[in-house]
């Protein structure tokens, strides 16, 4: 799985 | 969007409503820690930041202006109008060991080391450690009022919804965020102590006790 930052999570 | 998440964000405005209409009702804010509450400003403020450069939705641009104001009246209305019902002498948890470690770690771990990236980070391990403020206030007091408690649990609840929303995304996008995930987990962890007697007093229709 990709490392990434969820950006549309509050 | 999954429906966990979806339920976890409606757990969070539940808790806020919870804990506005608390204040109306008993025309008071004892048992708030003052302190937790602040930090939950900080926090919003530093997350949301993307509110000028990112669109997301409509929905998460209502979400994020709501968890903000009304982060910010909760404050507002505890150094005003229900002032008097607020004892600092309880809330006596020292918040810069909060505040510096969360900077600390910020600072390393972030997905970009640009400002607005680290403050993500910084409001994301904060939030995982915000309601200790809180807890320890309750610690102290031994007690609390039932309708305080829904508010606590409506907490709860939110960030444990969120574990399932990471797992339901991980299979179906194939992304994982590690951050989010190590805050998240720490921060539902707290909360096991205060669910245990949650679920084994409150919900049995007793009141809020911890035993001596």
């Amino acid at each position: 799985a990709k490392a990434a930052r969820e950006k549309d999570e509050l | 969007m999954n429906l966990f998440r979806f339920l976890g964000d409606t757990a969070h405005l539940a808790s806020i409503l919870v804990l506005i209409h608390k204040m109306h009702t008993t025309k008071s804010c004892r048992g708030i820690s003052f302190k937790t509450q602040a930090l939950y400003v900080a926090v919003f403020v530093t997350r949301y930041l993307d509110l000028f450069y990112r669109w997301v939705s409509l929905y998460n641009f209502f979400m994020k202006l709501f968890f903000i104001g009304s982060s910010c009246y909760i404050l507002f209305l505890m150094k005003t109008k229900f002032r008097p019902t607020q004892d600092p002498a309880i809330d006596t948890f020292r918040i810069e060991y909060l505040l510096g470690p969360c900077t600390v770690i910020a600072l390393i771990f972030n997905y970009k080391f640009s400002p607005t990236e680290i403050l993500w980070s910084f409001s994301i391990f904060l939030e995982s450690v915000a309601i200790l403020p809180q807890l320890f206030l309750l610690q102290r007091t031994g007690e609390a009022e039932t309708i305080t408690t829904h508010y606590l649990a409506a907490l709860g609840i939110y960030r444990a919804l969120y574990i399932p929303n990471w797992i339901y995304r991980y299979f179906t996008e194939g992304v994982v965020d590690p951050i989010a995930i190590t805050a998240g987990l720490v921060q539902t962890g707290l909360y096991i102590d205060f669910f245990y007697v949650y679920v084994t007093k409150v919900l049995q229709g007793q009141k809020f006790e911890l035993p001596a």
